[in-house]
């Protein structure tokens, strides 16, 4: 996270720190027994990684202290649709993973709520976290805090303009889709960053969080004139539910 | 009517003199030992007779012997002028046997050829009732009815046949009575009977049922007075309970009504042949058995709730509701019992015991209180609740429960209780705060 501020204990609850092989992403609870993230975080080579690859941390805001009691993996579903063997198709970047063992809930893990459908509107204020680099004296670190920083909903078509500049004098940048949203502000400097990947954006409604979008990919972070790039989770939400009934 | 046994005395036959109706021969000897069965006497009649005649009989002739005993000596012919010839009278014997014989010289008249004789023998029934006394008297000492080969006694009304099928006695009118009503008197009443009796009478009725006698007010055996008071010393009338001591009743004042609780009584009356007890009469009637008063049930309903109970009488017992019938540790679905023909109930009454709900379902991130009631009984008001503010309820609403009558927990509306405790998402506990501006 750049240019946020490290979260206080039991703020994020439904926030979880995902590690498959060493890598790190983040990840949200939604249920007793699914943790949502981006379907680039468990999704190696071009497949889905083992369920004992997978640890799931979770209750804690330093990962120093949250390794100490990973949870795994029962079963990783993802997006049927996702494709992204060139690191560039990031369209359905939305993953599943259910655990063996319930969740019981608490002050420091609680699940964060689905949205309701087109509850985007731009300019409104959401929260991303995670354990993924943050800046300090303009050096990008790996932070062991879990940060968060508020962003605003970026209007589709200026991202989508942001994201064609760049496409202008870079190969290889992903490109929009609905599916997507963008946050952030133009002057940059407060951006998710790697390491956060999977983490949630939350919008709250009436003070109840609701997992609006999943961080998915960006054009560097925090730079002034790029957005961070979300999965719209509302195009989701069929989905979800349909995944966890199944499961 | 009888069978007569197939091998035996014939009832009826012909006799014939050797050779007939050829002449017979000289020199015969020869005999004929007619018998029919007992109870009979044999009528012989003569179709023919031709045996040469004589005076006295005394060449050829026709002995017939009743016992020993000559009834006739014969011979000569319808025509002749000589001989004894029985002619169309028949011979009959005082017996059931009777000997013919018939006896020929050593020669015979040249004119004449006697054929001999041709007899029918037939069994005639004796009329013993019309039999003459003999020393130890009438045949029958009452009535003499006679019969085809015999005779039979009988008595007059209040008499009996005594063992010895001849002589009468007076009749007690004794026996076993097994309806469940009856009459009983004693011989003669309401006279004095002729000479002493001993008569028993047994009243035995279906077992679940007592005997009660009344006798009328007619009663009268003779007691003696003695230093103690009135003794049935002579006469007397004895009534035996099962299980109780003998009662003799005696004087001329009537027992009235006697509730014997029994199913069966035995009365015997006695008199020696002297004194005068006119007697007694009584009418019995029977009562089914009852039993003690069932009591009551707390909790529960007996019913039907009668002032008596009796014999086959059956009574169910019912609980109040959100109880429940025990026995010995046992529920039980129903309950009845009867009254059993030994004046006991065949099971004693059950308890009703509060039924009890169990323990409630334990609820997933949640728990339950309990508002009210005692170890889940009837009536226990528990309530569920969630581990909030991580769970609320389904319906976001506190879930109470009553104990119903059914043993189900169930809610106001009468629905059986199953909460479930769902998440809550999206309201952390602690709240990113932003002060500065």
């Amino acid at each position: 996270i750049i240019g946020g501020n490290i979260a206080p204990e039991n703020t994020i609850p439904w926030q979880v720190l995902v590690s498959v092989n060493g890598g790190r992403g983040g990840g949200m609870v939604i249920a007793d027994r699914w943790i949502m993230t981006a379907a680039h975080v468990v999704v190696q080579e071009g497949n889905s990684a083992s369920n004992d690859t997978i640890r799931i941390y979770m209750g804690l805001t330093d990962v120093r202290t949250l390794t100490m009691s990973p949870v795994y993996a029962a079963s990783v579903h993802i997006h049927p649709e996702y494709n992204n063997p060139r690191f560039i198709e990031y369209n359905n970047d939305i993953a599943l993973i259910r655990l063996h063992d319930p969740i019981t809930f608490r002050a420091s893990v609680m699940p964060i709520c689905l949205p309701a459908q087109d509850t985007y509107v731009t300019g409104m204020m959401g929260v991303v976290s995670g354990f993924g680099i943050t800046e300090i004296d303009k050096r990008r670190i790996l932070t062991n805090k879990l940060k968060y920083v508020h962003l605003p909903v970026v209007d589709q078509e200026t991202c989508s303009k942001s994201v064609d500049l760049y496409k202008q004098g870079r190969s290889n940048v992903p490109n929009l889709t609905n599916n997507m949203f963008c946050a952030g502000v133009p002057e940059g400097g407060k951006d998710s960053c790697q390491g956060d990947s999977g983490s949630p954006y939350a919008l709250s409604d009436n003070g109840q969080f609701r997992a609006a979008g999943i961080v998915s990919w960006g054009v560097d972070c925090g730079k002034q004139g790029t957005y961070g790039v979300y999965t719209k989770v509302a195009n989701y939400v069929d989905w979800i539910e349909k995944t966890m009934q199944e499961n | 009517c009888w069978t007569l046994p197939d091998s035996g005395p014939l009832m009826h036959g012909e006799v014939q003199s050797p050779g007939y109706p050829q002449p017979y021969p000289p020199n015969l000897q020869e005999q004929w030992d007619l018998s029919v069965p007992e109870g009979y006497r044999i009528r012989l009649t003569f179709t023919h007779m031709d045996i040469e005649a004589s005076a006295g009989c005394v060449y050829d002739s026709l002995t017939v012997l009743n016992n020993g005993k000559v009834l006739g000596k014969f011979c000569g012919s319808d025509n002749s002028a000589d001989g004894h010839h029985p002619g169309n009278h028949p011979i009959l014997s005082s017996g059931n046997r009777l000997t013919l014989i018939f006896q020929t010289d050593n020669n015979n008249p040249e004119r004449h050829q006697n054929v001999g004789f041709s007899a029918h023998y037939q069994a005639i029934d004796i009329d013993e009732c019309s039999a003459p006394e003999d020393a130890s008297g009438p045949l029958c000492t009452q009535i003499c009815l006679n019969t085809l080969g015999s005779y039979i006694c009988s008595c007059r009304h209040g008499y009996e046949l005594r063992s010895d099928q001849r002589s009468c006695v007076l009749s007690c009118g004794g026996g076993i009575f097994d309806e469940p009503e009856g009459f009983l008197f004693s011989p003669g009443y309401p006279n004095a009977p002729p000479y002493a009796v001993s008569c028993q009478y047994f009243i035995s009725v279906e077992p679940g049922f007592t005997v009660s006698l009344n006798f009328s007010d007619n009663f009268h055996i003779e007691s003696v007075d003695t230093q103690q008071g009135p003794s049935c010393l002579h006469h007397w009338l004895q009534v035996s309970i099962p299980d109780r001591d003998h009662i003799k009743l005696c004087g001329a004042k009537s027992p009235g009504l006697l509730v014997t609780n029994s199913n069966t009584v035995k009365l015997e009356y006695y008199t020696d042949d002297q004194g005068l007890s006119n007697g007694w009469s009584l009418d019995y009637t029977t009562q089914r058995m009852q039993c003690p008063f069932p009591g009551n049930v707390a909790k529960g309903r007996v019913t039907p709730m009668l002032t008596e109970y009796f014999y086959r009488d059956y009574i169910h017992v019912r609980c109040a509701q959100g109880y429940k019938l025990m026995m010995d540790g046992q529920e039980l679905e129903s309950f009845s019992t009867m009254c059993q023909s030994n004046g006991q109930w065949h099971l004693r009454l059950p308890e009703c015991h509060i039924i009890d709900c169990g323990e409630p379902e334990p609820l997933l991130n949640g728990g339950v209180t309990f508002l009210s009631g005692f170890q889940n009984q009837y009536r226990s008001v528990i309530q569920y609740h969630c581990n909030e503010p991580f769970y609320s309820l389904l319906g976001g609403m506190n879930v109470s429960s009553t104990c119903e009558s059914d043993r189900k927990w169930r809610s106001n509306h009468g629905d059986v209780v199953s909460p479930t405790c769902l998440p809550v998402c999206g309201r952390p506990t602690q709240h990113l705060s932003a002060y500065q501006r």
